[in-house]
């Protein structure tokens, strides 16, 4: 079987804000290392891959590897009864046909419990190798959210090209043409995670669809900081660090110039 | 102008 209890179940919304405009079903898969998922977008253009680690969780439970196919709008409906300081509580079967959503109040005076069918989803999984990144780039998730914004204002591709001198996002569309680019400042008197860095073995520059990069967007809430990674014509990686917990991935295929 | 490309052209399925 499987039970699984998180205290902060406000994070739980946050994943699934992460990926509920991307996919609309999926397998969570519950090992004994944690609950992972990989899922691709019906085109089949963009990956999400996240990882919750057994550890983060308060008590983890799992004695075998069970894969649990959710349809994801229904899953945001039924998590969206938990209040977000809500404890909560996934337990399941070794063979589901439903799932158990246990919320707990804080104070201990409201326990809910939801039922959830399960599916057989039938999706392909890919193989994506550990890969050293010939560009990485730390930056606060707001500023990366606020520049997908503002780029997709006015194109629906941006280039994204990275040298030691920063990283320059250019678009453009009918109305004309947008540059930015965000320098590394590292040595400012800033926190960690308001600063950009960029570590490069040799300049990196490809072309991206601002619709997925935008909805990659909706796990700033999970995260301060987030990470791009670029190897010369492979696709990108928009990596969330979730503290102490995991990490919620989008990998993302370049677009080709014709 | 761009033509988009799909993950299966880079990774293998498992």
């Amino acid at each position: 079987m499987f039970e699984a209890r998180l205290l902060q179940g406000g994070l739980l919304k946050k994943v699934l804000d992460s990926i509920k405009d991307i996919i609309t079903e999926g397998n969570f898969d519950c090992s004994p290392n944690g609950l992972s998922l990989q899922a691709m977008d019906s085109s089949h253009v963009s990956l999400i891959d996240i990882l919750l680690e057994s550890e983060g969780f308060e008590h983890y439970r799992c004695d075998r590897n069970i894969p649990m196919g959710l349809n994801i709008t229904n899953l945001v409906k039924m998590i969206k009864c938990a209040g977000s300081e809500d404890i909560v509580t996934i337990k399941c079967e070794d063979k589901p046909d439903n799932v158990t959503f246990l919320f707990e109040s804080k104070d201990n005076d409201k326990i809910s419990d939801f039922e959830m069918k399960t599916m057989t989803i039938d999706d392909e999984h890919l193989l994506v190798p550990d890969q050293t990144y010939t560009a990485v780039v730390k930056m606060p998730s707001a500023e990366f959210q606020r520049l997908c914004r503002d780029m997709a204002a006015i194109g629906d591709t941006v280039n994204i090209s990275v040298t030691k001198e920063g990283v320059r996002f250019s678009t453009t569309g009918d109305m004309g043409t947008a540059n930015i680019t965000v320098r590394p400042n590292p040595s400012g008197d800033q926190k960690e995670e308001e600063r950009t860095e960029v570590q490069i073995t040799e300049p990196v520059s490809a072309g991206f669809a601002l619709r997925y990069l935008n909805s990659f967007t909706k796990a700033t809430p999970l995260s301060p900081t987030v990470t791009l990674g670029m190897v010369p014509n492979l696709p990108i990686v928009v990596e969330y660090k979730i503290a102490d917990m995991g990490h919620v991935r989008y990998y993302l295929a370049p677009k080709i110039e014709d | 102008r761009f033509f988009q490309n799909h993950l299966s052209d880079y990774y293998m399925q498992d």
